[in-house]
């Protein structure tokens, strides 16, 4: 199914917090990176941050997201 | 704790700090006292000395700026990303940008500039982010009264500079200073004990020190926060909690003082005092409170006894306070948290979790507490 527009704009949302915080690889210019890619940097902010680690972007992942936070990115160089 | 890669840190104790420019949100004396009292917090546990600098190259250039604002790391307008420094080293090592789209205050009314400056100030020393949620370095802004680090920031900050050497310790040092917040409960310690349990519209609430975790049926991960960043006027500690269903309301206690919840915003017009239930004065604090939906009563448990009250009536049933041993036999122990589902009551006593059949009055199954949790 095509994404609904909330969803995009979660998704974008999503891209541009792992991309920040967690080292999400920026894929092509206007194209999404891999799916397996995100995944994995989903999944590590939802074990830093102690949620469910679904891999997913559920309502708790997005909430904690959307959160007023420090613009230093949590792992890594 | 986390720090940076290779442990980035300064080669000498001795940091100069320079405030390049201000807020107009606060007097000029404001921003330097909250500065100032930032850097305080990393000094009094640590051999750092920090001299403030009024022109030229400091190690540390405190600034504010929106969107971009010279370092190619643009912020992004109110709230979202409030500041960002970088880690010790020559250049922008060090330095500390705050976002001036945001409205910084002194108080909790916006982002306290205190709390921001100290967590941002922590990262300019070398500590990277922490995943304690009740750490001052946890990524998420939440605003807190009382000493700021926690025993995992001293931890990390000392790991890179070392303790306070003695000849530097003050001869009368204030005790009220340094009195780091205990690290966030681990929910699968075996000995983990509750303060207080809850239902909340279909969500079950366990209170814990400072946090709650939030259990919701379709979520298998319990979900830890602390209780002021969401509820910031509600105190440190929770002692009891219980929701009326019918009026949709979840009072919490703490000490001889109740609020209401309606979901999760608090109700005008409390905190009460706990003594208008009817509870004597002489009661200060309530262990456990549960609902119980077949007879419209809610039980207080305090220490020994038990008192039912009775929501239809808004009064205290004539007959309490009863015997919890003598009511609940099986129960011959305080009652620190208690839920009831399904005509069980779930009574949480340190470290063990006692299943108990409310028609039948007897224990029917022994727990482990942080079963509930998953563990």
């Amino acid at each position: 199914l095509p994404l609904s527009p909330r969803d995009r704009d979660d998704r974008l949302l999503a891209e541009k917090y792992l991309r920040r915080f967690y080292g999400l690889p920026a894929g092509l210019q206007g194209r999404q990176g891999s799916p397996v890619a995100f995944r994995t940097q989903v999944e590590k902010m939802q074990r830093f941050f102690k949620l469910e680690v679904t891999g997913n972007l559920d309502c708790n992942t997005l909430e904690v997201m959307k959160m007023p936070r420090c613009g230093v990115p949590d792992v890594g160089e | 704790y986390n720090h940076f890669p290779r442990h980035l840190k300064w080669q000498n104790n001795n940091v100069t700090f320079r405030i390049v420019n201000y807020t107009p949100d606060l007097k000029k004396s404001d921003v330097d006292r909250a500065i100032r009292n930032a850097l305080n917090i990393w000094s009094d546990v640590t051999p750092l000395v920090f001299k403030k600098l009024h022109q030229g190259n400091a190690d540390i250039m405190i600034s504010f700026g929106s969107q971009e604002h010279g370092d190619y790391n643009p912020f992004d307008g109110p709230d979202g990303l409030l500041a960002h420094a970088y880690p010790p080293g020559q250049g922008m090592g060090g330095d500390t940008h705050f976002d001036e789209d945001e409205h910084w205050t002194k108080d909790s009314s916006a982002y306290n500039l205190f709390i921001v400056a100290a967590h941002e100030l922590g990262h300019a020393l070398g500590m990277s982010h922490s995943a304690d949620a009740g750490a001052l370095m946890y990524p998420v802004y939440s605003y807190s009264t009382g000493y700021l680090l926690s025993e995992d920031d001293i931890e990390g900050i000392q790991a890179l500079y070392g303790g306070i050497h003695r000849s530097q310790r003050s001869p009368n040092p204030n005790p009220r200073k340094v009195k780091p917040k205990p690290d966030a409960p681990n929910k699968c310690n075996p000995m983990l004990s509750f303060d207080a349990a809850t239902e909340l519209r279909g969500e079950t609430i366990i209170f814990k020190d400072r946090f709650y975790w939030r259990l919701h049926p379709q979520m298998v991960e319990p979900e830890q926060t602390l209780i002021k960043s969401t509820w910031p006027s509600l105190p440190n500690k929770v002692d009891a909690a219980y929701e009326n269903p019918e009026k949709d309301l979840v009072i919490i206690f703490s000490g001889i003082r109740m609020w209401a919840l309606n979901g999760y915003s608090l109700v005008d017009g409390y905190p009460k005092y706990i003594h208008k239930l009817g509870l004597p004065k002489t009661v200060r604090k309530v262990d456990a409170a549960v609902h119980i939906g077949d007879t419209g009563k809610t039980l207080l448990f305090t220490e020994e006894e038990y008192w039912s009250y009775d929501e239809a009536t808004g009064k205290m049933d004539s007959d309490s306070p009863r015997s919890i041993e003598q009511d609940f036999p099986g129960m011959d122990d305080e009652v620190d948290a208690a839920v009831f589902h399904y005509g069980h009551l779930y009574f949480f006593h340190e470290h063990v979790q006692y299943e108990y059949s409310y028609t039948s009055r007897k224990v029917m199954r022994i727990l482990r507490t942080n079963s509930i949790l998953n563990c």
